[in-house]
């Protein structure tokens, strides 16, 4: 007779189930209707059946997206969690897509899934990952871009388990400056 | 309340757990 450990039998459970979106822009189709649901989750190893089985994202066609957010989240502007918040926003340079995206994606992940942020982490909404020709992007979003203290602590935290070295500086940007910026930077409103 | 937490390295070690 076999005894099964107990930590075989029951999953570890997250504090947030998540949801992972996949997104490629379709000519006859709206942006919005692009963003499709693949899978939702709220467990340690459920988040690893999932993040096993598919594409990593430096192997994306170039223009899609995985998001990964809290569950009744949209990842887009308009949603009434995200409307009034912003993201980190971590540019890739072309070479950096074979070197650290996949890494990196998976890095911020595991900070959310994890609640890193300590009290900051319900301030976060979801992240997305743009594979694209002229540079990769990963954004964290938060709520409101107006809680200093919680975006700036979510920054340190994304830089410093990004490695990002300390003289390279990533900034925060509200969405509704993205908004009114398309095709160059929104300016940002705080800097790491 | 109570929030549950993982670290980086416990995320790893279950990546191929079955």
């Amino acid at each position: 007779q076999k005894t099964v450990a107990p930590d075989m039998l029951i999953k570890h459970p997250l504090q947030n189930t998540w949801t992972l979106w996949f997104f490629k822009i379709e000519s006859n189709r709206s942006w919005e209707d692009c963003q499709v649901e693949i899978a939702s989750f709220n467990t340690v190893e459920d988040f690893w059946a999932l993040y096993n089985h598919i594409e990593p994202a430096s192997r994306l066609k170039v223009g899609c997206d995985y998001s990964m957010f809290k569950q009744g989240i949209k990842p887009m502007w308009e949603d009434e969690h995200n409307c009034r918040g912003g993201r980190w926003l971590i540019n890739l340079n072309k070479q950096q897509r074979s070197t650290e995206l996949d890494n990196f994606w998976m890095e911020v992940l595991l900070l959310m899934i994890g609640e890193s942020f300590e009290e900051h982490s319900d301030e976060v909404c979801g992240a997305v990952v743009n594979v694209r020709g002229k540079g990769d992007k990963i954004g964290v979003w938060t709520a409101d871009a107006k809680k200093n203290d919680s975006i700036l602590k979510i920054g340190q935290v994304l830089k410093v388990r990004l490695n990002i070295p300390r003289q390279v500086s990533i900034g925060f940007q509200a969405h509704t400056d993205t908004m009114l910026k398309s095709g160059s930077t929104a300016k940002n409103r705080f800097t790491v | 309340g109570t929030r549950i937490i993982y670290e980086r390295t416990f995320l790893l070690q279950m990546r191929n757990s079955p």
